[in-house]
């Protein structure tokens, strides 16, 4: 899956992909001050490619969870589920409801989105990509986005949740690459000196077929220098 | 040489008559079904003879059409209003003459009766049809036809082809006569995407009862199951200017009970009726979650409970309201109002003082045999007393025992207070009665629903609010739209579950309700218009079964009005089938009772002319629309 980080303070973006295998579980968010847990399990393509510069790989399920109102949700492109506690409800991705409860409502808007807020604080959207059924290759995925992420406690952590902090970098030393219509430069960020491609990635928020273009620079083996630590720090054994 | 003919085997002329064709076709259109028996008999005797012709169709049906076709002449059916059909028919019994009616037929059914006289060599045609929207209940729409001829038949058959918009996900048919052999020759069964078929065709020699016998063994219930596929939570059809909207989520967590039993105990409950009862609520116990909250009044002539407040449902207290349960006895008097009010106080108390969950729903179940005849025994006052109690704030069910219980009163008592009533008939299957009963009640998913349309892009929208869905239901509403070729629809359906507030909401654009169109071609295409008829009228019935003055003198004039237009025996209304030459021996009526009497389930046709119109000679006898 590709990350975009959008950084107010630089009008810019950022961004990377994580190249992990299938039925990889990665920690997204970990606020231990509102309780909120995001974890993304990655897909693969139906047909696994052994080459990993090649292979795609997707987010196929995100648990999210509030350990203060007892709240697990478990979105896939099949269907919604959520459990207050023990107790579990059941959403496809063909209902239009909002559910609504003390501190939290999700609204699922048929086949394409999950809107899905904690009182006043974050909101989170999760996207619903739909490829044709009988496609040979790719599959049905999913895509995230968080929204006021200022609203979360400094002690945010995890492969999206470090960066709701604010963030500086610099960018030195534009030249061509080898695709002309990327330009390569230097960006010193969090104490390291990287070499970064100018890119775009897309914001499918608004429309899941369509998207809208983000330009932003791209850091490459799986955001090495811009993730605090170690990606394998990043990998939890379960969605929960 | 001979001309050829239908050369007919001498075992089946009985009585000089041959029934050679019975023929019941069912076409299902999104849960409307539209049924249609038709039974062609000659008489082969050589002077007049009578013919019957006997349908058991469900009680929840409404008949629309009845014809009589003598020698290839039809004689069709005429709704009227039922005072006026009355006097035709008065007049036909007055004189002895033949005349056809409905009547109560055991727990389900009612049976439509008819005889006409029909000359020697002559042949006759009847053709019945009804119409009922099947009801969803434990995840299946069921429907139940009485199969009973009372001779061998040439062609039987039974078919059903069933259209359903969602796809339908399972069908089956099951005969409770029916032989392994039988079954897999007689019977089939398939569906496919929208479309459903069921055909049940016995030859002759499969209907004997046994290989030389020439009794039928086709007695007894046929029953046709199946459900829709549910992608969605809700559905939308809209043909001509008229909608449906069905409403069946699924995969939500149980909303917590509160229930209070109140349980008649009076000597008349002693034995049978109190064993089954025990039996049935010590499973029912079983079935009962950790989170529900319960509690027992028993009444007589004095009201006892088994806790002081409603007690948590846990294992332990369960073992214990089992032992109470299986120490239940039989005493005394009936103090019917003494015990609903102490349950219904039990429960405001418990919900007032927080005792049981915020999100929880409360329930009042009333079991009795009998009628009141302790304390306040005057039915307009219990009923008042349980209204003004309960103050809409949760539904009260009851359950009727025996056969001597006021189940209009309990109907009503049942109605006004948002629940429903139902008959528990004493029989080796009142436990499974009991329990089926609380099975559909006993998981509620959402409680206040609230379905709503935009203002004014919809008229005479039937029921939109309901106390309580069920899981394994589904709820119904249909309407007129305000602007017939509007090409967008939006409606939304609120409700509180177990942990949160739902909203769900259903939208039909332009290119959805074209292919809603298409598929009209396939399907008879005023159904949701009569969907919305039956609906109506049903829902206007049960209103005025609950009002007084003028408020029912209006039900009653709305649900005639619709019943005359859409052709409806209910109530209020009749069939008369005249032949104008000679009307007074040949007048037959399609009537329809209500549920207030009672008709044990002995009676049979024979008597079917003795009761409803003329005045009954003991009140036990009495059937009728009223």
């Amino acid at each position: 899956p590709h990350f975009i980080i959008r950084v107010p303070g630089k009008n810019d973006a950022l961004c990377f992909n994580i190249d992990e295998d299938p039925g990889t579980v990665l920690r997204l968010i970990h606020d231990p001050v509102t309780g909120l847990t995001v974890h993304g399990e990655i897909i693969g393509d139906k047909v696994a490619s052994a080459d990993s510069k090649t292979r795609n790989t997707y987010f196929g399920k995100l648990g999210i969870a509030n350990a203060y109102l007892d709240v697990r949700i478990e979105v896939t492109p099949e269907k919604i589920s959520l459990w207050n506690g023990e107790a579990q409800s059941t959403f496809s991705w063909l209902d239009t409801v909002t559910v609504t409860q003390n501190g939290m409502t999700m609204a699922i808007n048929r086949k394409k989105n999950i809107v899905l807020s904690f009182g006043d604080g974050v909101t989170f959207v999760v996207v619903l990509h739909q490829v044709w059924k009988k496609h040979p290759v790719h599959r049905d995925f999913l895509g995230f986005y968080v929204v006021d992420s200022h609203r979360m406690s400094a002690q945010t952590h995890g492969l999206l949740g470090q960066f709701f902090h604010p963030l500086d970098f610099e960018v030195s030393d534009i030249r061509p690459g080898l695709d002309p219509s990327k330009p390569v430069a230097t960006m010193v960020v969090k104490n390291h000196q990287l070499k970064v491609t100018r890119g775009s990635q897309k914001d499918y928020r608004r429309d899941a077929s369509v998207g809208v273009k983000v330009a932003c620079w791209f850091i490459h083996n799986n955001g090495e220098g811009l993730l605090d630590g170690d990606l394998k720090d990043y990998i939890v054994p379960a969605l929960f | 040489s001979r001309p050829l003919g239908k050369r007919s085997l001498p075992e089946m002329v009985v009585d000089g008559i041959e029934v050679y064709s019975t023929k019941i076709h069912c076409r299902v259109t999104s849960r409307f079904a539209h049924n249609t028996v038709t039974t062609r008999a000659t008489n082969r005797a050589e002077t007049a003879k009578e013919v019957s012709f006997d349908v058991e169709l469900p009680k929840t049906a409404f008949i629309t059409n009845f014809t009589l076709t003598i020698d290839g002449v039809t004689y069709p059916g005429n709704i009227k209003e039922k005072e006026v059909a009355q006097k035709q028919y008065d007049r036909a019994v007055s004189q002895g003459k033949t005349a056809g009616l409905v009547k109560a037929s055991g727990r389900k059914l009612e049976k439509f009766t008819v005889s006409v006289n029909v000359a020697a060599g002559s042949k006759v045609t009847f053709e019945l049809t009804y119409e009922e929207l099947l009801k969803r209940n434990k995840g299946k729409y069921e429907m139940y036809l009485k199969v009973r001829p009372k001779q061998l038949v040439k062609h039987f058959e039974i078919t059903a082809d069933i259209f359903e918009p969602q796809g339908i996900s399972s069908l089956d048919a099951q005969a409770s006569f029916i032989t392994n052999d039988l079954l897999a020759s007689a019977l089939t069964k398939s569906f496919s995407g929208k479309k459903g078929h069921v055909s049940f065709k016995p030859s002759v020699d499969q209907q004997r009862s046994c290989p030389t016998c020439t009794d039928s063994l086709l007695d007894g219930d046929f029953t046709i199951t199946y459900d829709v596929n549910r992608e969605s939570p809700a559905n939308v059809q809209i043909v001509n200017g008229y909608f449906v909207h069905f409403f069946a989520p699924h995969g939500l967590p149980v909303v917590p009970k509160n229930v209070v039993f109140v349980i008649d105990v009076s000597g008349s409950m002693y034995y049978q009726k109190l064993k089954q009862t025990k039996e049935a609520l010590l499973k029912i116990l079983e079935d009962m979650k950790e989170n529900d909250y319960l509690n027992f009044v028993l009444f007589a002539s004095k009201v006892r409970v088994w806790k002081d407040h409603l007690i948590q449902a846990t294992p332990e207290n369960i073992q214990e309201a089992r032992a109470f349960v299986s120490n239940i006895a039989a005493e005394d008097t009936t103090n019917i109002n003494g015990g609903l009010l102490r349950g219904i106080e039990m429960l405001k108390k418990a919900r007032e003082e927080h005792q049981v969950p915020e999100r929880s729903t409360s329930i009042v179940i009333l079991l009795t045999d009998g009628i009141a005849n302790e304390g306040v025994s005057r039915p307009e006052d219990i009923q008042a007393n349980a209204r003004n109690a309960i103050g809409g704030k949760f539904p009260l069910y009851s359950l009727g025992f025996g056969d001597n219980v006021d189940y209009g009163f309990l109907e009503k008592l049942a109605l006004e207070n948002n629940g429903f009533a139902r008959r528990i008939y004493e029989a080796s299957d009142a436990t499974l009665q009991l329990q089926d009963f609380y099975e559909e009640i006993a998981n509620p998913l959402l409680t206040g629903v609230e379905v709503e349309y935009p203002q004014n892009a919809i008229l005479d929208l039937t029921q939109n609010t309901y106390k309580h869905y069920y899981d394994g239901s589904e709820i119904v509403v249909a309407g007129k739209l305000a602007d017939k070729d509007m090409n967008h629809f939006k409606a939304d359906v609120k409700g509180h579950g177990a942990f949160n507030d739902l909203s769900f909401t259903e939208e039909l654009d332009a290119e959805e309700m074209e292919k809603a169109r298409q598929e009209q071609d396939y399907i008879f295409g005023d159904y949701i218009e009569r969907l919305w008829a039956y609906l109506t009228i049903e829902q206007l019935l049960d209103k005025r079964k609950k009002a007084q003055g003028e408020e029912k003198e209006n039900l009653t004039a709305q649900a005639l009005e619709l019943s005359l237009k859409y052709h409806f025996v209910t109530p209020l209304t009749s069939m008369v089938v005249t032949k104008p030459e000679d009307n007074e021996d040949q007048t037959a009526i399609a009537d329809k009772p209500g549920d207030g009497g009672w008709a044990p389930e002995g009676e049979r046709a024979g008597s079917a002319v003795l009761v409803g119109y003329q005045p009954p000679q003991t009140p036990y006898y009495y059937v009728d629309g009223d």
